[in-house]
């Protein structure tokens, strides 16, 4: 990617960063739609021989060999029974049944994570620069699940169980499906089969937000990554006839619109569909489009897809308006004729004009690419949130990363946009999504794991998590894009990631399977049940008395009973946490924020002294309610250990049911 | 009643999660009983995959009716349908 590693502090002090062998050791396995091999991301320039503890293979199939692998892209391999099984033979025609990535998701997502470093990388000329993974000497493993036709769970399942047996010790997946308990979730099963054995697994958070409840990947060994904005944008503004300008992005490149204002006209007013305003196919007439400009709204069908529709209408360009669905997020593609995006706010005066105006114009000026701007990041409106609808006590998403306008490697069997009468070939793309947000955990996960390389799962986690950020440099609360205000712990978890801090976090919040297994026990899973997860017998024990907040994880989610429930005005349970010191010997003292008066928190005791690496100590924190709130309010709070030098953060997030 | 029968007979992927430590003493290998159990079942059905690591069991094709005597089989953890998953 370019412009994140600088965003994220990548390129300062390299002295803290790991050294190149030991992060030449680390191997990301990611499962998504294969890779595209002779992409300059997988040039292996300076690697050295590939990890002795590596065990996979590179496959061979359609237009892939062994020799499409190297030192940089160490294995490939491709999973497709389950999907042929349920809907035929592969077309080889249409895509590759081999690694090979016939889509460019795969492709972005592993060199987003691990990609090596390219100079002059760019889509159109935006977003020019060097671009490089977040982990550019750890080797890459793809295992293509995604097909066409989608990603089938017993695919995935074969896939993790072949990256387990490869000896990944990063798994990175961009999708998710459903919210299923998690001993029907493929992913939530394979991914504790991952951790036990000691690797780390990261999952997209998923694209449904803003609306409440909307995560996928919400178990609590999975590490969920929601996406943020960076400090890069791609203008395009909306010249209007009446001399009013707004802005917009976009990422078009080719023929310009003539130096003129033109005719400017509302899809909904072009077409008889009754969904007419978003431009689905076949739905503008072309009468009353060509030569103009025509405004869709957002929604249902692809953003891209709208652009093709009307360019195919005789439209020369194409106004995109956000519903308040998105808001004022601002999501750039590269669209097939002169296009630009713009947000509800400004949408809606476009079309205040566009309805008042009997002979309404328009240009765009389309200005490339601007950096430094601020505030960011802001939480995507796409980003899905929390509560977590599975179990409300562990507060997911877990972090926010950059998942908007992300720059990647691509696959050269499809152009920028995916569509397929898109015939243009890129080596990179811009896409947005929290696929994107996630692999940069990946990639960053692998950095901790480098540096730390006898840490747990839960441990690198731990380290990304207290050491994320929840506000500006100014002082002020990260915002939500969709809103406009301050994000919550719904929205961003613990906060953004902060990688060169997540290298040195002083404490962490470790956990093992068998913590997990306790959690499994609390949730009144049965043996079987358990067993379904785990993939082996564990025996609850029928004398102890388990509980979901016992799991020492490293952000708090407290459910109090809403106004007229029983429970109002008591002392809910103690939540205890055991903090390991990896840092040096010191003193953390506690200091609590809170923005609700209804709920006092104490902790116990309020300085842990550490005289050793790996000391572990532990706290308690009591959380007792003066009042209660109606169902479905929630308030928030954070919990900081520091000794002067660390601060080692957690989110508290109160939901009154 | 041929659209009823067409639906009795349509198949789905399940995933089959066997509970290893119930294997039955007479089975030299956990493939074989895997093997044996589906085809208390089904004659035709084949795994497509199995799988050791993840879980315990494998995944195989089978009408709704044949999953749901499979789950009732001794040793049997569940059978769950077949998800289809999304790129975010």
């Amino acid at each position: 990617t370019t412009r994140t590693p600088q965003f994220l502090g990548l390129d300062k002090n390299p002295a803290l960063l790991p050294e190149s062998n030991s992060e030449s050791d680390v191997i990301i396995g990611v499962l998504d739609t294969g890779v595209w091999p002779e992409s300059k991301s997988f040039d292996d320039t300076g690697l050295g021989p590939i990890p002795s503890s590596w065990k996979g293979d590179c496959e061979s199939g359609t237009n892939f060999t062994a020799s499409n692998c190297n030192r940089k892209l160490i294995g490939a391999r491709y999973f497709s029974k389950g999907y042929e099984g349920t809907l035929g033979p592969i077309d080889t025609s249409k895509e590759s049944r081999s690694p090979r990535d016939d889509d460019g998701h795969g492709t972005h997502t592993s060199t987003t994570a691990a990609g090596s470093v390219v100079n002059d990388a760019n889509l159109f000329d935006y977003a020019k620069g060097t671009a490089r993974g977040m982990a550019t000497r750890a080797r890459v493993a793809a295992y293509k699940v995604c097909w066409l036709g989608g990603c089938f769970s017993s695919d995935i399942l074969a896939a993790m169980e072949k990256a387990i047996e490869d000896n990944v010790n990063v798994i990175s997946m961009s999708l998710g499906g459903g919210m299923s308990d998690y001993y029907r979730d493929s992913v939530a099963i394979g991914a504790f089969s991952a951790m036990e054995k000691g690797i780390f697994v990261s999952c997209s958070a998923g694209n449904a937000g803003p609306s409440s409840y909307s995560l996928s990947n919400q178990a609590p060994w999975i590490t969920t990554v929601g996406a943020g904005t960076i400090d890069r944008d791609f203008p395009a503004y909306v010249s209007l006839g009446n001399g009013k300008n707004f802005s917009g992005v976009s990422l078009y490149k080719g023929n310009s619109l003539p130096g003129k204002l033109l005719p400017f006209v509302y899809a909904g007013n072009a077409s008889n569909a009754t969904n007419g305003n978003l431009c689905m196919i076949g739905t503008l007439i072309p009468q009353k489009v060509a030569g103009k400009i025509v405004l869709c709204d957002r929604g249902v069908n692809s953003r891209v897809q709208k652009g093709s529709v009307a360019k195919d209408a005789g439209a020369l360009g194409m106004v995109l308006a956000n519903t308040a669905a998105n808001g004022e997020e601002l999501v750039a593609d590269a669209h097939l004729l002169p296009a630009t995006a713009v947000g509800e706010k400004n949408g809606d005066i476009i079309k205040s004009y566009l309805f008042a105006d009997p002979n309404p114009t328009v240009t765009i000026l389309f200005e490339g690419t601007k950096v430094g701007i601020e505030p960011s990041p802001v939480v995507a409106a796409f980003s899905s949130r929390g509560p977590n609808s599975i179990t409300q006590e562990i507060l997911k998403p877990d972090v926010i990363a950059p998942g908007v306008n992300i720059l990647a490697g691509w696959s050269e069997n499809v152009g920028p946009t995916g569509l397929s009468i898109d015939d243009r070939r890129v080596g990179f793309n811009i896409i947005s999504g929290t696929s994107m947000s996630c692999p940069h955990v990946s990639g960053l996960a692998a950095l901790v794991k480098a540096e730390h390389q006898d840490w747990s799962p839960a441990a690198i986690r731990s380290a990304l998590m207290t050491t994320a950020y929840t506000a500006y440099k100014n002082g002020q609360k990260l915002l939500d894009v969709s809103t406009g205000k301050p994000a919550t712990p719904f929205d961003y978890g613990s906060g953004h990631v902060d990688p060169i801090a997540a290298l040195d976090p002083g404490l962490v919040y470790d956990l093992t399977a068998d913590d997990y297994l306790n959690f499994a026990c609390a949730l009144k899973y049965s043996a079987a049940q358990i067993t379904s997860l785990a993939g082996r017998n564990f025996t609850c024990d029928a004398s102890k008395t388990y509980s979901v907040t016992d799991l020492n994880y490293p952000s708090f989610s407290v459910v109090l009973a809403g106004t007229g429930s029983v429970g109002n005005g008591s002392t809910v349970p103690k939540y205890t946490r055991t903090v390991t010191n990896v840092g040096s010997p010191g003193t953390y003292k506690v200091s609590i924020s809170s923005e609700s008066p209804l709920v006092k928190i104490r902790v116990e005791p309020e300085s842990l002294s550490f005289s050793a690496n790996n000391e572990k100590k532990s706290y308690t924190v009591t959380f007792t309610t003066a009042g209660s709130l109606p169902s479905n309010s929630n308030s928030f709070a954070r919990l900081e250990w520091t000794d002067g030098k660390h601060t080692v953060g957690s989110p508290i997030a109160f939901s009154w049911t | 009643a041929a659209v009823v029968k067409s639906k009795e007979q349509q198949r789905w992927t399940y995933i089959v999660h066997m509970a290893k430590s119930e294997m039955p003493a007479s089975f030299e290998h956990h493939l074989h009983w895997y093997d044996s159990s589906l085809k208390s079942v089904s004659d035709s059905a084949e795994m497509i995959y199995t799988y050791d690591n993840v879980i315990h069991g494998f995944s195989t094709r089978l009408t709704a009716k044949q999953a749901q005597l499979l789950e009732s089989q001794p040793g049997i953890l569940s059978v769950l349908p077949e998800l289809k998953y999304e790129l975010h």
